[in-house]
């Protein structure tokens, strides 16, 4: 039924966005052959100071840069794996002076904290977590959720840190008898955690107490949906997915993102606004990122595509660069910045 | 689309909901 009740976004052709909505500012030159895997803006506490840094991380190294001044970045510290490649950075919100990393091959074997303790400044990483990793999350008041296993031999656990990003804390939650495929934090209700699941289900936790809540089965058209962000208002839980096997079809274009509507009392959905690629632009869903009201995808034309949700149109079309496709794309978690990644490793940040 | 579609709605669903579920 969603399909029919979704307002659909309006399609404009290409020539019509204006690519003026980005504005290049500064390049991050990676001088490693190495493959680009992911970037992240977070706060980093130097000398009593937090900066607002980037992270990226190439499949054998993490590196941290620190801004000189509003176009320039200089490389303060690398963290080297030689073992299990890095496969994503895990930002922690309100830890100023670490980060996460979940490393493995196709699926996450690892969840590794990074730090500079302050005392020698040498970078130093701490094995957290191993195991068969499904979802991995940093959630606020500096709080990682992670899921390892599959059905019922399913483990849920938060780690707390502490300011300092040294000592931690761990909790369990229950676990849903479905796989969890991705966490995310509900914006608005503070203490409740989503997840999605293989079978198309969406869950909720209580994470002061651990419980779980609520287990809804939302339309099968939403097959192996990631959720990108999701918040409460009015009694109401609004989900923004995207759709990785999402199907073309002639109605309703090449899906992307969606939103999606849930009363968490009568676990009843419905979808009210798709996000489609503009007309004349080829491609699906390789990944993205959501923050507030805008969402960004890398499209498998290696195009970054954006839309605005409260519009509810395409807002900006980003082709390749210099003929390398993009590969990562992220807002930025410190400012109105997007970061957006070559397979070759170099970062070019925009301004939106 | 129509909330009313979605059944009666609850400001404090969360609340409500930890209060009925399971501990």
């Amino acid at each position: 039924h969603s399909t029919e009740q979704t307002e659909i976004a309006d399609l404009p052709a290409c020539e019509s966005l204006n690519p003026g909505n980005l504005q290049l500012i500064s390049e991050l030159k990676n001088p490693s052959s190495s493959c680009s895997v992911d970037v992240s803006a977070v706060w980093w506490e130097r000398a009593g100071t937090k900066e607002p840094c980037i992270i990226a991380a190439c499949e054998d190294v993490v590196s941290l840069w620190k801004p000189l001044n509003s176009v320039q970045w200089e490389k303060v510290h690398t963290w080297h794996f030689t073992e299990v490649p890095v496969l994503q950075i895990v930002p922690v919100p309100d830890v100023y002076n670490l980060v996460c990393v979940a490393l493995g091959s196709l699926e996450i074997r690892e969840i590794r904290a990074l730090l500079c303790p302050s005392d020698n400044e040498s970078e130093k990483q701490v094995l957290l977590k191993s195991g068969d990793i499904k979802a991995v999350l940093g959630v606020t008041k500096r709080r990682l959720v992670s899921s390892t296993g599959t059905f019922c031999n399913q483990q849920i656990q938060i780690m707390t840190f502490a300011e300092d990003g040294s000592s931690k804390d761990e909790q369990l939650l229950m676990p849903p008898d479905e796989t969890i495929l991705t966490f995310a934090e509900v914006q608005g209700t503070q203490e409740a955690l989503l997840g999605t699941t293989t079978m198309n289900s969406i869950v909720i936790w209580n994470l002061k107490t651990g419980q779980l809540l609520k287990k809804m089965h939302i339309d099968d058209a939403y097959q192996a949906a990631m959720c990108h962000r999701a918040y409460s208002e009015m009694g109401l839980l609004f989900v923004v997915l995207s759709h990785p096997c999402a199907r073309e079809s002639q109605a309703f274009g090449s899906p992307v993102f969606q939103l999606l509507v849930i009363n968490p009392k009568t676990a009843q959905s419905v979808g009210v606004l798709l996000c489609s690629l503009p007309q004349g632009q080829a491609g699906r869903f390789l990944e993205g990122d959501v923050k507030d009201h805008v969402a960004a995808a890398i499209l498998t034309s290696g195009t970054i595509a954006i839309w605005d949700l409260l519009l509810g149109h395409c807002t900006a079309l980003l082709p390749p660069v210099s003929d390398q496709s993009w590969s990562l794309v992220k807002w930025s978690g410190t400012d109105s910045h997007l970061l957006a990644g070559q397979k070759d490793g170099n970062i070019f940040i925009y301004r939106y | 689309c129509s909330t009313a579609d979605l059944g009666p709605i609850s400001l404090n669903w969360f609340e409500e909901l930890s209060s009925e579920a399971p501990p």
